[in-house]
C-alpha cells in the first residue's frame, strides 16, 4: 500500500515541477508533511514564481494560485490520464501572457486526451482546434455552429 | 475513449432538443453570459453522475428540468452522452455506447432514471464502468466555474493527499 | 426609522431597475420580504436579463451575478455615494461585450467619486483615463507608470 | 475628496519605499499575475481600517512586512495615504490630509498604530472620520478579487436588507 502511494505520489511530483516550470518558469514541488509513513500527515503544495522565495498557497495572488492548480491537475493527467477534461473558465485570473501558456500547455495534453474548455479570452480560444458557439434566445440555449478558430 | 455527442432534452436552459457534436483533441466552448454554457458541463455531471445536485445550482433535481414560466414546465428532463470507445478504453465490446440519465417529475416527486445503451442501470453500474475507464466519482478531471483558484489553496493538506491516494 | 428605511430603499431600488436596465438590458427590482415591517424580513435581488424569466439569485450565471451585484453597487452609489470605489478584477466572468458596458458605466459613475479599478481586460483598460502598471522585479513591486489608454 | 497618493513601506511585496499617485476620475490598474496590484487594495484596506486580516491573505498581521527570504526582515511596514479635501467633503479643515497605519514586530508579538497627519490616533477616530466622508467600514465601495459573483448571491435575504439600514 505505501509502494503503490509513494510510486504514484513520485510521479504526479515530477510532472508537477516540469509542468509549474513550464506555466510560471518557476520551482513547484508536492510536499509530504510525514514522507515516512504518508497516511499519517497530508501533503501541501509548494510553488516559487521565478525570482520569488518559496509561497504559501493562500498568500499566494489570483493568477498564481490558478496556475498551481491547473499545473497540479495537467501532472496527475500525466500520471493517471482520464479519458476526457472539462474545464469552465479556469483562465479567468490569468494575465493575457499566462492565457497563452496555459492554452499551449493544454493543446500538448490534448493530444492524449480530450479537452473541452469554456472559455471567454481570446489567447484560449485561439490556440483550439476548433469553437463550439453557444447562443441563446427567449431563454433556450442552441448552437450557432463550429468554426475553426 | 472521448465524448462523441450529447443530446440534452428539457435540461436547464434546454428546451428543446438540442445535440451537440463533440471531437478529439481541445475543443473550446464559448458564447455570451448566461447563454448555457455552464449548463453543457452540469449535463456531464448529471448523466454520468458525477455530483450532487449542490453543484448544478438547483436546490432540487427539478430545478434542472426546463422552466421558462411562459408554457407548462415539461415533466422529464434527460442527457445523453454517446462515447467513442474505438479504442475500447472502457471495458464494453463496441465502438460506440451510451449513457443516458432522465429525471421525470410527478405529483408526489420525481423519479431518476440511469441507462446504458438504452437498458436500465444504477448508478453503481455506471460509477464501475466509467472508474474502469479512468472516471473518478470526485470528477477531478471536470472543472467548475470559480473553482479553479479555490482547488488547491481552500483543501486541506489532508485532502490533497487524498488525492493521491486514490490514484495510486 | 421605517420612514428614512424606506426613503432609501426606494431611492436604491429606482436607481437598480435603471442600472440593471443600462447594464444587462433586462428588469432588476429589489423585493422585501415583508415590506409592511421591512425590520422583520429581509430583500432579494430579482433581475431578469432581456427575454428570460426571473432569476433566482444562485440559478444565474457566473456573468449574470456579477453584473446583478455590480448593479447593486452602482445603485447605492448613486443614493449614498462614497468618495472613492476599489474594484479588483470584477470584470473576470464578464463576455468582451458586457466588460465594455460596465466600463462605459464606471466611467459615467467616475464623474461624481473616484474608481480605482484593477482589471486585465482590454475593454476596461481602454475605457479608463489612465493606466498605472505595475511590475515585480525579484519579489518586489513597483510602478512602471501612468499612461493615457 | 479622494485619495491622491499612497505611499507602502516595506508593506507586503512592496519591499522599498514606493509611492504611487491616484487621481480624480477612472483610474485602471493593470499588470502581469503576481506582480502586486492586490496587495495595492489591501495596503488601503490596511490603513484605513477597513478588515480584519482575514481578508488580506495573511494569517497574522506580521505576514504583512515584507519578506523575500534573503534578506534580513523589516522591522516595521507602513501605508499612508494621502487625500486631497479641497471639496471639505470629510470635516477636516484643510485641502490635504493623511492617514497611515504602522505595524511594528517585536520579540513579544507586535504594534499597530494610526495616525493622522503624523498624529497618532484610534482606529476609532479613523472610523468616525471616515463615516462623516461616506467610507463605512464594512467598505461597501471595495470589491476584493473574486468576490463580485459572491457578493450578492452568498449573501442572506436578511445581511442585504441590513445593508440599507446601513445607509438610511
Ligand atoms: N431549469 C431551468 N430552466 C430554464 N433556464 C434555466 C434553468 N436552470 C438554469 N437556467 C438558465 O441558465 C442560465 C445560466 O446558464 P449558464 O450558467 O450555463 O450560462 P453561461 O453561458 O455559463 O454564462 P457565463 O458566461 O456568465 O458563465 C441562467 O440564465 C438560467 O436562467
Ligand atoms: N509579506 C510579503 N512579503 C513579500 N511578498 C509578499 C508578501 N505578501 C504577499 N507577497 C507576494 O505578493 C504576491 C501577490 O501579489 P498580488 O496578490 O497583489 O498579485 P496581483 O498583481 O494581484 O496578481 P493577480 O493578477 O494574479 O491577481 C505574491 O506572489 C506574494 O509572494
Ligand atoms: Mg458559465
Ligand atoms: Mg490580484
Amino acid at each position: 500500500k505505501r509502494d503503490t502511494f509513494m510510486e504514484a505520489y513520485n510521479g504526479i511530483n515530477e510532472n508537477f515541477t516540469q509542468v509549474f516550470f513550464e506555466l510560471a518558469d518557476g520551482h513547484g514541488e508536492l510536499i509530504l508533511e510525514n514522507p515516512n509513513d504518508p497516511f499519517a500527515g497530508g501533503m501541501t503544495l509548494h510553488a516559487q514564481p521565478k525570482g520569488k522565495n518559496i509561497l504559501r498557497l493562500e498568500a499566494m495572488s489570483g493568477g498564481e494560485k490558478s496556475l498551481t492548480a491547473l499545473a497540479f491537475i495537467i501532472a496527475i493527467q500525466g500520471y493517471r490520464p482520464a479519458p476526457f477534461y472539462v474545464f469552465d473558465e479556469v483562465d479567468q485570473n490569468l494575465d493575457g501572457w499566462n492565457v497563452e501558456r496555459v492554452a499551449e500547455r493544454v493543446e500538448k495534453s490534448a493530444k492524449v486526451a480530450q479537452f473541452i474548455v469554456i472559455s471567454l479570452r481570446k489567447p484560449m480560444l485561439e490556440q483550439s482546434d476548433r469553437i463550439i458557439g453557444v447562443t441563446q434566445l427567449e431563454g433556450n440555449t442552441s448552437i450557432t455552429g463550429v468554426k475553426s478558430p | 475513449m472521448f465524448i462523441k455527442e450529447i443530446e440534452f432534452v428539457n435540461f436547464k436552459s434546454f428546451g428543446k432538443r438540442v445535440k451537440i457534436p463533440f471531437y478529439e483533441g481541445f475543443t473550446a466552448i464559448s458564447g455570451p453570459n448566461g447563454s448555457g454554457k455552464s449548463n453543457i458541463i452540469d449535463g456531464i455531471l448529471f448523466a454520468l453522475g458525477l455530483s450532487g445536485s449542490k453543484t448544478m445550482r438547483a436546490e432540487k433535481l427539478t430545478d434542472l428540468i426546463f422552466n421558462d414560466a411562459k408554457s407548462k414546465q415539461p415533466e422529464f428532463a434527460q442527457v445523453t452522452i454517446t462515447f467513442d470507445n474505438s479504442d475500447r478504453k472502457a471495458p464494453v465490446e463496441a465502438d460506440e455506447f451510451e449513457i443516458s440519465r432522465k429525471i421525470k417529475q410527478t405529483k408526489s416527486g420525481y423519479y431518476s432514471y440511469f441507462y446504458f445503451n438504452g437498458k436500465a442501470v444504477s448508478l453503481t453500474e455506471v460509477h464501475e464502468l466509467l472508474g474502469k475507464a479512468g472516471v473518478t466519482p470526485e470528477g477531478y478531471n471536470v472543472v467548475m466555474q470559480g473553482d479553479i483558484s479555490q482547488i488547491t489553496a481552500k483543501m486541506s493538506p489532508t485532502e490533497r493527499r487524498k488525492i493521491i491516494d486514490e490514484i495510486a
